[in-house]
């Protein structure tokens, strides 16, 4: 599951404390 | 029975947890949404986005910084807007993964099981907040710094018209509930703690931890509220409601990925609706 994109992979990095910088751009 | 356990500490400890969590994790509460939305801190008014023009004066600096990638500028109005509401979703599935973190016994469930509930509940949990930050007319975005008016995203063009009306139409009856964000931190995280998504391995231990946060919630919303006796089975089968709200959601974005081919859908998005339903 460690390559799955999107929701999962956000919620993923998320839980695990670390964030997903393509995220950062939308802000 | 129910009566004597309002008292009960436990209970309490549980509310309160769980609440500060839920002011620690989201950015926006909906106590500063309505002083935004009824003009009470008018120090710094929201940008109102009522049309075209002030829509790009919003995306340069106004109440967006500009944007540098992942969406080229130029983009049609709809699938802009459509766009924003990518990336506000983008946002708020960390801010509610961080808040799932705190809810006593979440992150003891196994990972795959914290995915799971995140990855079916953060829709209905993000349509049960929205209404915190709108009202009849419009939307709060960005913090507090803009408010989009309800009658510029009816004006967009099909069928970017659809996404938000029927969000609209939901919040209207659901902020007649009163509900504030003590009250709201429970039910969000009923909505994640949720034992019947799809793929759950242990069923029964976060069937535990929901109906725990169930009664809280319901002896929270008698000492709360008092005066409205049936509000706890009202906000049950909002729950109802918000599964088809996010089903229909699902349902919109699907034909918006069919018709709109030159759409750029954020990965999330991709993701979200190819194995959801």
């Amino acid at each position: 599951s460690s390559n799955t994109i999107g929701l999962e992979a956000i919620i993923r990095k998320a839980l695990m404390g670390k964030y997903d910088e393509q995220g950062e751009d939308c802000s | 029975d129910i009566q004597n356990h309002v008292g009960s500490t436990d209970f309490k400890l549980l509310a309160k947890h769980v609440y500060n969590a839920y002011l620690k994790s989201l950015n926006m509460t909906k106590k500063k949404a309505r002083s935004i939305l009824t003009g009470k801190n008018s120090s710094n008014p929201p940008f109102v986005i009522h049309d075209m023009d002030t829509l790009w004066q919003a995306e340069n600096g106004i109440v967006w910084n500009q944007l540098t990638h992942g969406a080229p500028p130029n983009k049609e109005i709809g699938v802009h807007v459509f766009y924003r509401c990518q990336c506000t979703t983008v946002e708020t599935v960390r801010e509610l993964t961080e808040f799932a973190k705190n809810i006593p016994g979440f992150v003891e469930l196994y990972l795959n099981d914290q995915v799971t509930l995140l990855k079916y509940g953060v829709h209905e949990a993000i349509f049960a907040m929205l209404p915190s930050f709108m009202n009849k007319d419009g939307l709060l975005v960005a913090n507090g710094k803009g408010f989009v008016t309800r009658e510029f995203l009816r004006s967009l063009r099909c069928p970017f018209n659809e996404i938000m009306e029927p969000k609209f139409e939901f919040a209207v009856k659901f902020n007649a509930l009163e509900l504030d964000d003590s009250d709201l931190s429970l039910f969000v995280a009923a909505i994640i703690l949720c034992g019947d998504r799809p793929g759950l391995m242990s069923v029964k231990q976060v069937e535990e931890i929901q109906d725990n946060i169930l009664q809280v919630l319901n002896l929270h919303l008698l000492a709360n509220h008092p005066d409205s006796q049936y509000l706890f089975p009202k906000l049950l089968q909002k729950m109802a409601d918000l599964r088809q709200l996010v089903t229909e959601n699902a349902q919109l974005v699907q034909k918006i990925k069919k018709t709109e081919s030159e759409t750029s859908l954020h990965p999330l998005l991709q993701e979200i609706y190819k194995d959801m339903y």
